[in-house]
This record gives structure tokens, sequence and C-alpha cells, in this order.
């Protein structure tokens, strides 16, 4: 996109196909294309139409930011519900988010809330351990709710300020995974009206369409109040992320880009704008 | 759904005698737009309508059928015929232990259809040995080693410091112990990062796996071509493992994966337990993406 070029039906079939390869969608790219050209007859040619397009886009996921208020910040501990399908980066982020939050000097509890797959419950151990985070867990295969309930009674006693929760990874379609999903956040209902403060669904940046339908399934089972966006060191462009935000309301919180500890950083809209035209 | 979509293009058929390129043409962005959706890759997409198209233009209407009936099929033979055959077919090494390198980027699947791979092949009467060769992942060798033991198979479990080193140890365990095929369960890893696609290439290069088979999710969007040909420019896989079809992702990537690299897909994961496994169904796959 050389600088001095005009919005013109080339360009627009360009900036198409830059979305619509980098997952954006249909929908969502022909969205944004008609608030670029609504944009561009307000700037008068100004600004340059990447650039242009770049705030098309931040804006459209600060619609999302603006809408959310943060849920009862003072009431300790702050529970963060983390969930997703399989493989989505859930079990590191939150290995990411305890040093995040330990950095702060907070005191961070996790519970081992996966009780199903083979050595999550080992694998969430090595990021407790990693970040010098007590963790509360039972055995592979006990009640999912039941443990998430003890590592929050654990937390209330001991005055943590943050009770971070991995679940299983489950695919929507699995309506008894989903239901146990619910069952968990009514079981930290019933401690506490608020919990969980946060419930966080972590995408792979790799996912294409079924990340919208993943997102809309997931929130009528448990309302999500956050997006994580994970493996964006990649080449994948995490565009679904537009869809998501955009149909859901609900905004970006972190993106993770990396496997290790220090790798998590607070979503900005205006990197991911970038990160999305270049 | 798409035969609908196209019934309306087509509606202005009846009557003519040949499928004109106009309409073609017109039904083929709605098509487009179905394969986008279904996240095939925007220039695959656009090289395999202009196969369709070049199939379709010219075709007299069949009366029995409606026009759109008949794109339709071409579309899906098309598709078929590009998603290639239903062979499973194992490659076999001509000196034993015939060894299966499983690869892919981080979460797509590779521990679990490691396992799977494992007791496929011990019902089939072999004697798998699974390698806990990811040694970069919390707790990535203790998972392998407990779906391991669930199926009853061997696994080689080493302290080394690299991945190639653990590989080597794992073929002379092999050979000493009688177990054939080697299943290599790697980290996963990013197709950019040059020094760990260089360990694959070094895994490669001493044992000369018989297969080498790229692990992909199947609701992966648009970036499944720049995964599949970077790890095909650099291994030359002989497969490709398709994951979590247990959803309700569309699969478009198989499609870009098959166009990128020519290589067959040979089995697909449909869930998380180790019997969920299957051989890969082209046309199924086709009906899949198609919606
Ligand atoms: N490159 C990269 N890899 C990541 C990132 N986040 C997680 N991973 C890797 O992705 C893989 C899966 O991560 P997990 O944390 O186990 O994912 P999960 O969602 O907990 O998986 P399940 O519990 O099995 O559903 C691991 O190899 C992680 O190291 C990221 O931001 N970038
Ligand atoms: N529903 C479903 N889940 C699957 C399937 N295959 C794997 N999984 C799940 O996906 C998640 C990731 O699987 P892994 O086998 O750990 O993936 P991996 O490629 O080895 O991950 P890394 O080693 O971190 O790169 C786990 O939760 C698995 O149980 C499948 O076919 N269907
Ligand atoms: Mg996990
Ligand atoms: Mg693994």
């Amino acid at each position: 996109f050389k600088p001095g070029r005009k919005i013109d039906d080339e360009l627009l079939a360009e900036l198409e196909e830059v979305l619509l390869s980098s997952d954006v969608g249909w929908e969502t790219t022909d969205e944004l294309l008609s608030r670029l050209k609504d944009a561009a007859k307000e700037d008068r040619g100004k600004t340059e139409p990447e650039e242009l397009m770049r705030q098309v886009i931040a804006s459209l996921l600060g619609e999302a930011e603006a809408a959310t208020e943060p849920a009862d910040n003072n009431e300790k501990p702050r529970v963060i519900l983390v969930v997703g399908v399989n493989g989505t980066g859930k079990t590191t982020t939150i290995g990411k988010l305890a040093h995040y939050y330990r950095q702060q000097n907070k005191n961070v509890m996790l519970v081992a809330g996966d009780t199903f797959r083979a050595a999550a419950i080992e694998q969430l151990k090595i990021w407790a351990e990693r970040t010098g985070c007590q963790m509360v867990s039972s055995m592979h295969g006990a009640d999912a709710a039941a443990v998430v309930y003890d590592g929050f009674e654990s937390a209330i006693n001991r005055g943590m300020d943050y009770l971070i929760a991995d679940t299983a990874g489950r695919l929507h379609t699995k309506s008894n995974l989903m239901k146990e999903l619910e069952k968990v956040a009514r079981v930290l209902k019933k401690k506490r009206e608020t919990a969980p403060h946060e419930v966080l669904l972590v995408l792979d940046a790799t996912t294409g369409q079924n990340g919208l339908v993943q997102a809309k399934e997931f929130t009528r089972a448990i309302p999500i109040t956050g997006l994580v966006l994970t493996k964006i060191d990649g080449t994948a462009k995490g565009g679904i992320l537009l869809s998501i935000s955009r149909t859901l309301n609900v905004p970006v919180k972190f993106v993770g880009f990396g496997e290790g500890l220090d790798d998590l950083a607070v979503f900005d809209a205006d990197t991911f704008a970038a990160g999305l035209l270049g | 759904e798409l035969t609908q979509k196209l019934d309306k293009v087509f509606r202005r058929l009846r009557g003519m005698g040949i499928l004109s390129e106009t309409n073609i043409h017109n039904a083929l962005r709605d098509v487009r737009r179905v394969l986008l959706e279904s996240d095939v890759n925007l220039k695959v997409a656009r090289d395999f309508l202009a196969r369709v198209q070049e199939r379709a233009v010219g075709q007299e209407v069949i009366g029995s059928v409606s026009p759109a009936q008949q794109v339709i099929k071409i579309i899906f033979d098309e598709m078929v015929e590009l998603l290639g055959g239903e062979s499973a077919r194992l490659l076999v090494s001509p000196r034993p232990p015939t060894v299966y390198m499983v690869v892919g980027l981080q979460g797509s699947g590779k521990t679990t259809f490691c396992a799977k791979l494992g007791l496929h092949l011990k019902t089939k009467g072999r004697r798998p040995l699974l390698v806990a060769a990811d040694l970069q992942r919390p707790a990535a060798q203790e998972q392998l080693e407990i779906l391991a033991e669930s199926i009853g198979v061997t696994v080689f479990r080493e302290k080394a410091n690299r991945a190639p080193d653990a590989c080597e140890a794992a073929m002379d365990y092999a050979r000493r112990n009688s177990l054939d095929p080697v299943i290599i369960d790697t980290a996963g890893r990013l197709h950019i990062d040059q020094v760990l696609m260089a360990e694959l290439e070094e895994i490669q290069q001493r044992l000369s796996p018989a297969e080498i088979l790229f692990v992909a999710d199947s609701m992966t969007g648009q970036d499944a071509v720049n995964s599949a040909k970077a790890f095909y420019d650099k291994l030359q896989f002989s497969g490709a493992i398709l994951t979590k079809l247990d959803g309700d992702a569309r699969g478009g990537a198989a499609l870009s994966i098959r166009a990128v690299t020519q290589q067959p897909i040979k089995f697909i994961s449909t869930g998380e337990k180790l019997d969920a496994l299957e051989v890969f169904h082209p046309s199924r796959m086709a009906s899949r993406i198609l919606g």
C-alpha cells in the first residue's frame, strides 16, 4: 500500500483480499470496507488509506472494549475461569497470567480444573512451580466443578488476590461437556454471586471461521467476558477475532506470542490492526 | 445451502442449451463464498474454481437435472479428485524398524495421534514403540506415557538434552527389544522457527523415517497453506492427518493442504479417545466442505 493511493475500486479489491486472507471472513470484511468508504468521505484524502483502514479496524474492536465495565474489581479473590476448545493454549496462558499478576505483587492461586486429559494436572503444576503459585488439584477423573469449588474456598481462606481456574479443552459441539462448564460456573456462583469475575475464551490465531461458532456456543453456556488470542507469533493473523468481537461485543484482553512465561501482552487494537494489514 | 444458492443463479438457464461462461462465472462467485466460509484458502479456491469453470463451460444442459445440480456435480467431483484417494496405507521400511515421525504446529493433536496410531498398529499385530521426543512442553513425556499405558503400548522416554539424541537412543532400544514400528512424537513448533525446523530435519536425516506425518487441526483457516507448505518444503512429509473432525469446522484446510503439497491425507482424528481414528474419505470431506 504505497503512500498517495486513492481509495478506488482497485484498492478496495486489494484490501478485501488482505482481509479475507487474514481470516476476517466475508461479512465482517464487507462491513469494514463499507465503514472505510464512509470514513474516506469524511476524511477527504487527508489520511493514507492504510492508516484509515487501521483506524476502522481499531475502532471496531474499541466498540467492544467500551461496552464492558470491569466487574467487581475490588473483590478478592478475583476468579478467572479459562475456557476454550482443545489445544488453543489455555494451560500455557494461565501460566503466563499467573506470572503477569505475580509481577504486580499479587497473590495468585491456580486450580487444576482439567481432570480429564492425560497429564493436564502435571502440566499446570509445572507452571505453578515456575511462577511461585500454589495450586489446588484433585485426582485425575475427579469432578471438575468440585475441584474448582475447592480451589475457590482455598483461595478465599488464604486471602488470594486471584484464582485462575484451568478447564479441559472441549468442543462446543459436545453438549455434555458444555453442561459441565455451566456446572463449574454455577458452583462458583453459589459460593459468591459475583464469581466467576472473568471468563476468558482462549482462541488460537490459526483458527478460521469456526472460531465464531466456538465463541457463540461457549458464550451460550457461560457468558464470556474476554478473549485471549494465542500463537500470534506464527504467520496466522487471527482475523476471526474481528467477527467475534463484533458479534459478542466482548473485548480482547490479552495476546499470547510464544511458549514462555513472558510471552503475553495486554491486547492493543492498533498493533493488532497493523499486523492484520501488514 | 449451496444447491439453493446455485438454483437461484441458474433459474434463468431453463430453456438454454448450454451452460454459458457468464452463467457459470456468476454461479462460481457464490461457490467461492461457500469455500471461503469453509476456510479454503483464497488462492486455492480461486485455482479450484478456474478448473471447475473449464470443466463446466460448454457442457450441454442435461434435461433430467437442473443446471445447478449439474454444476454442483462438477464441483463435487472436482473436489473429491483434488482431495485424493482413499488409501491410508503406511509405508514400511526395507530395513526394520520402520519409523513414523509425527510433526506439526503447537496443539494440533500430535501426541494424541501418536497414541492412536500405536493402538491402531497394535490391533493389526505390530509391536509399536512410542517415543516421547518432545523435551520442551511441560509434562509432554508424562502425557505420552499415560496414553501408552492406557493402551498397553511400550513408550520410550529418556532424559536427553536434545530430541535427535533421544530419537537415536529410542532406535537402539527398539532394535534391542524387537519393537516395530517406532512412532516419534515431536514437540509442536512454528514453521517459521528456523532452529526447530532444522531440528526436525536432523531427526529425519538420522532416522530415515518411512513416513513423516503432518498433523493439522481441522479448524485451521487461511494459514493452513503457509504451515503446510513450509513443513513440506523442509521435510517433504509423506502424509497429513486432520484432527478434531468431531467438531463442526467445515475443514477447508484439507483442500488447502492437498493443493500446496500434493500429499495424501491418510487419517482423520474424530475424538479425544484413542480409538477415534478413521481412514480419510475424500467424498465425505468434500460434502463437509461444501456444506
Ligand atoms: N507459539 C505459541 N505456542 C503456544 C502459545 N500458547 C500456547 N502454545 C503452545 O500450544 C500448545 C498447547 O498449549 P496448552 O496450554 O496445552 O493448550 P490447552 O488449551 O491447555 O490444551 P488442552 O488443555 O489440551 O485443550 C503447547 O505446545 C503450548 O506451548 C503461543 O502464544 N504461541
Ligand atoms: N475433540 C478432539 N480433541 C482432540 C483430537 N485430537 C486431539 N485432541 C485434543 O486436542 C488437545 C491437544 O492434543 P495434543 O495431542 O496434546 O496436541 P499436540 O499437537 O501434541 O500439542 P503440542 O505437543 O503442545 O504441540 C488435547 O486436549 C487432545 O485431547 C480430536 O480428534 N478430537
Ligand atoms: Mg490445557
Ligand atoms: Mg504433544
